[in-house]
C-alpha cells in the first residue's frame, strides 16, 4: 500500500503472513523463463497438494518453466481462480492462505488421490 | 464437487451408522473436551442432516470408524504439519477414518472471543475434513466447505449446494432433508 503523504511505498504485511508460505510472496508477477531464488520451495509446495508428482524433490530448479506454467494452469482451475498460467496477485494470495493438507488432484499416493467430476 | 480417486465411500448396511472417538494422548490443552465434543457433534450433525448417514461418538478410540487427535509435525503419517498456519488439518478417504489437525495451530471456538491474528475455526475445518472422512475431495467452488483455503479468523460451517449435491450423490438424501431450507441460506449468503 503507498501511503499518500511519503514517498516511500509501505509494504502492509498481515502479521499472520510471517508464517509459512509467506515467502511466496516475492514471485509475484514472476515471468515465465526467469530464474527467481526460491522458486523451487514453490515447486516443492505444488508438489505437496499433488501437483506436480515427482519422486523426489530434490533437484527442482528456481526457473519459471513450462511445466510450472502448466501446474500453475491447474492450480488456479482448481481453485476456482482466472486460468492465466502467471503467478499473479488472485494466485500468490491463494498460496499463501492456510489449507487443508488433502491434495487437490490425482497423486500417485492413494490415500489422498482426488478427481474431479 | 469432486470425489477422491475411485470414488470411495463408507460401505455399511443402511442406515449407514459411523462411530467417531478423540485420541486419549493427542488433544489440545486450551479447549476442553467438552467444549471439543459439542464442535465435533455440531459438524457431524450438518453433514447427517443431508445424508442417511448416522455419527455416534465412543470412547474406544483403537475401534472407532473414524479417530481424530491433533499432531505437532512428523506424526508418522508421511504427511507432517508444518507449524502455525499453512497446513491446518488433513483427513484420509473412506474407509481410512483417520483425521488430524495441526496441534501448532491457535484453534478458536468462538473468534470473538481470542484475539490471535492466527486464530483458526476449530468448527470450519472439523466440518471440512469431515467431508473428506465422507469421500469428498476439494471443491473450486469459493464459498463450498470443500473449498481447500481457509483465511484465519473466518467461519465457514454451512453446506453449500455444492458440497449437499456431492456427498448424496456418494450416500443419497436425508429423508427429512429440503434443499429449499439450503436455498434459504444461500440466498441469505449471496445478499449478505
Amino acid at each position: 500500500r503507498i501511503s499518500p503523504d511519503s514517498s516511500s511505498t509501505v509494504i502492509t504485511v498481515d502479521s499472520y503472513n510471517t508464517t509459512t508460505w509467506h515467502d511466496f510472496t516475492r514471485f509475484l508477477d514472476a515471468e515465465k523463463g526467469s530464474r527467481v531464488s526460491g522458486m523451487s520451495e514453490l515447486k516443492k509446495y505444488f508438489n505437496r497438494f499433488g501437483y506436480l508428482p515427482l519422486p523426489d524433490t530434490d533437484n527442482l530448479t528456481d526457473v519459471f518453466d513450462t511445466q510450472l506454467e502448466s501446474v500453475v494452469l491447474a492450480y488456479q482451475t482448481n481453485l476456482g481462480l482466472p486460468a492465466t498460467g502467471k503467478l499473479d496477485s488472485d494466485t500468490i494470495s491463494m498460496i499463501v492462505l492456510p489449507r487443508c493438507g488433502v491434495s487437490d488432484t490425482k497423486t500417485h499416493d492413494t490415500r489422498f488421490q482426488a478427481t474431479k467430476r | 464437487f469432486a470425489y477422491f480417486y475411485g470414488k470411495p465411500r463408507w460401505i455399511r448396511q443402511a442406515p449407514v451408522k459411523l462411530t467417531y472417538a478423540f485420541s486419549k494422548s493427542n488433544m489440545i490443552d486450551y479447549i476442553s473436551l467438552k467444549d471439543t465434543r459439542t464442535v465435533f457433534k455440531r459438524a457431524f450433525s450438518r453433514w447427517a442432516q443431508v445424508i442417511p448417514v448416522s455419527f455416534m461418538e465412543i470412547e474406544d478410540y483403537p475401534s472407532a470408524d473414524i479417530r481424530i487427535g491433533f499432531y505437532h509435525r512428523d506424526h508418522g503419517d508421511g504427511k507432517p504439519f508444518d507449524g502455525v498456519l499453512g497446513v491446518l488439518a488433513h483427513a484420509f478417504s473412506p474407509e481410512n477414518g483417520r483425521f488430524h489437525l495441526d496441534a501448532s495451530e491457535t484453534w478458536a471456538l468462538d473468534l470473538e472471543t481470542i484475539k490471535s491474528s492466527v486464530a483458526v475455526d476449530l468448527e470450519s475445518v472439523a466440518t471440512h475434513e469431515i467431508g473428506h472422512v465422507l469421500g469428498l475431495a476439494h471443491s473450486a467452488v469459493k464459498d463450498a466447505v470443500m473449498y481447500p483455503s481457509l483465511r484465519p479468523r473466518t467461519k465457514k460451517v454451512d453446506l453449500q449446494i455444492d458440497d449437499v449435491y456431492g456427498v448424496q450423490a456418494l450416500y443419497g438424501s436425508n429423508p427429512n432433508f429440503r434443499f429449499s431450507s439450503l436455498l434459504a441460506s444461500e440466498n441469505s449468503l449471496n445478499k449478505g
